[in-house]
């Protein structure tokens, strides 16, 4: 279940749409400080079902973009992924398909709306899909800037936490 | 439950015991419980690089620290191996050698899972099959950029 | 005291406010009591890179938090100005616009500080009118070695 | 009250004598992950009066070299800090040399021995000669590995901590 793209518009300081293509096995994303590499992989975990509260924001409206210096802020915020699964790893009922749209919308009013492959669905569809992909918010399967000074830091009890999550 | 607890130590244990060695060229870590009861005993790292005496990962240095980490994260990521990884900086307080490390097991482990990461080092950067260049020209809004590897590494944190 | 906390927080908040923008190269940060009692109440940072949003230091990103921080830290050793200055490897998570600035800033406070820092970063190094090279040949065993600036930068976190 | 030379010997990783010189106001320590640069800081700390608990260890002992693959621990850790005190900025009754060293040696037993210019003096003297100059063990002068992660990581409650004590 190969991530081929990443669509975002709205999402952070990616206001405009944005695809990026991941062509290959091993993506490098390079780029200055706070010039919204760690966006993107917020962006991720949103659409899998994180809260923002996670993301470094209190609200579901922070993951909005909220404007800049020559620029107003936007109503919503999209990101949607497109995985390849030509090996047939996804769950649920669209695990035959070769490939694989889940996408999730936020508004304002804070209510998200998830879609597989263009229809909508409700948030637990999109949980399903990846269950026993060892993919979801809070799977190791990504690792965010500061996880590693967590894991560092943390005492016998909160090491303990981790490893009962990662089961 | 206790069974249940006992089984996932042990298998991330024994996976730690292979990474470890991965990424530091030798040595040994393992996990040690820090109480007598499965259902709320702490769980403590021990390590000991190559040469060196083991002790608890909190006497250890800034880069060995963040290395161990980082073995013990790709053991947890293999009781659930996903099609894909992201990494978000993990390479940065390395040194090259253990940078060179790191790319080597992460090459190795792409075989079978997509490895997606971001970072500032230009050791990691040569390592990467295709590169995503993010630029903010405009303030607060990003934008994609294509990069090649010489004018990536040039800007790089370096 | 009530007295004197106020007059530690104006101090150090007028301090930061003429470090941040010479790190970010503009924009604005200045401290936030977060409640009402100076006895007892909180502190927080908020900043504005340039071109960005005012912010809680929470919202930035990694490399920006770091670059606030050590403009807090500066305006922290103004208080109590010391005859010197030890950083350990503050410069890690910066692109290499921002270590520039870093190093600026500490080459003009050089002037009255000796400063002396630990750091993996090719810029930095360069900087540095000496350099102590530390190595574990021996394994365990440290000892100083000779270095100069290209052979240094060679071996760097690059 | 510039620091001219850095004496260790018998210090965690340092454990055969060395000097090291600092000639100028841009000083750079450089070397691979786990080679003994924050060592280096550490010991500056302890000479000060830092307690062993806030360097990395849990007891005065840990400082003292404990052995590696090829050496077997030994019985005492020195520490010697040598400044150039020609602005006279040292207070206490040293406040007149030119150039103050400033030792502290710790055994097996746990007892640390202070001295100052090579004579035997106590705990207070050496905190006495860093009053009034912005060093000490807890002030800002000296920025760990992780200090920076601490304050970004800081709530409000901790960052007014922080605060008071650069006071
Ligand atoms: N809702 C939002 N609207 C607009 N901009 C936002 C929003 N949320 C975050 N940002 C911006 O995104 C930027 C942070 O981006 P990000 O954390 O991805 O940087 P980065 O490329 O990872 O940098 P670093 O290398 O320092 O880690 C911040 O400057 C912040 O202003
Ligand atoms: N009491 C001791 N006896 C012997 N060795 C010790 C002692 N205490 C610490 N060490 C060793 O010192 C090493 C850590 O050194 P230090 O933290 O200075 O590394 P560093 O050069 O700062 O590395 P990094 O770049 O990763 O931060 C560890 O490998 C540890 O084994
Ligand atoms: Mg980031
Ligand atoms: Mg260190």
């Amino acid at each position: 279940m190969r991530l081929r793209r990443i669509k975002l518009a709205g999402f952070k300081s990616f206001v405009d749409p944005t695809t990026l293509h991941l062509p290959s096995a091993m993506v490098g994303i390079v780029g200055p400080n706070g010039c919204g590499k760690s966006n993107i992989i917020d962006a991720v975990r949103w659409v899998m079902g994180e809260n923002s509260r996670h993301l470094r924001g209190d609200s579901m409206e922070d993951v909005i973009f909220n404007g800049s210096a020559g620029r107003k802020p936007v109503g919503q915020a999209s990101i949607e992924l497109v995985f390849d699964n030509s090996d047939g790893r996804a769950g649920g009922q669209f695990a035959r398909f070769n490939e694989i749209a889940v996408r999730r919308v936020v508004a304002r009013d804070g209510q998200s709306k998830y879609y597989l492959n263009g229809s909508r669905c409700r948030r637990r569809d999109v949980v399903d899909l990846f269950l026993g992909t060892g993919l979801g918010p809070r799977s190791y399967a990504i690792i965010e800037q500061g996880m590693i000074s967590r894991l560092v830091e943390a005492r016998p009890e909160e090491l303990r936490v981790y490893l009962e999550e990662a089961a | 439950t206790r069974q249940r607890f006992r089984e996932t130590f042990d298998k991330v244990n024994e996976r730690l015991q292979q990474t470890f060695p991965r990424l530091f060229g030798g040595g040994h870590a393992h996990l040690q419980m820090t109480g007598d009861d499965l259902l709320d005993t702490g769980v403590a790292i021990l390590a000991r690089p190559p040469g060196k005496r083991l002790s608890t990962i909190h006497l250890m240095s800034g880069g060995e620290k963040a290395l161990t980490a980082v073995a013990l994260v790709f053991a947890f990521f293999e009781l659930n191996p996903a099609p894909f990884c992201m990494l978000d900086e993990v390479d940065a307080p390395l040194d090259e050698a253990n940078v060179g490390r790191f790319c080597e097991l992460v090459r190795e482990m792409s075989e079978r899972v997509q490895f997606i990461f971001i970072t500032h080092n230009k050791t990691t950067m040569e390592f990467a099959d295709h590169l995503l260049g993010v630029t903010m020209h405009e303030p607060g809004v990003s934008r994609l950029v294509a990069v090649d590897v010489e004018e990536a590494a040039r800007m790089a944190n370096a």
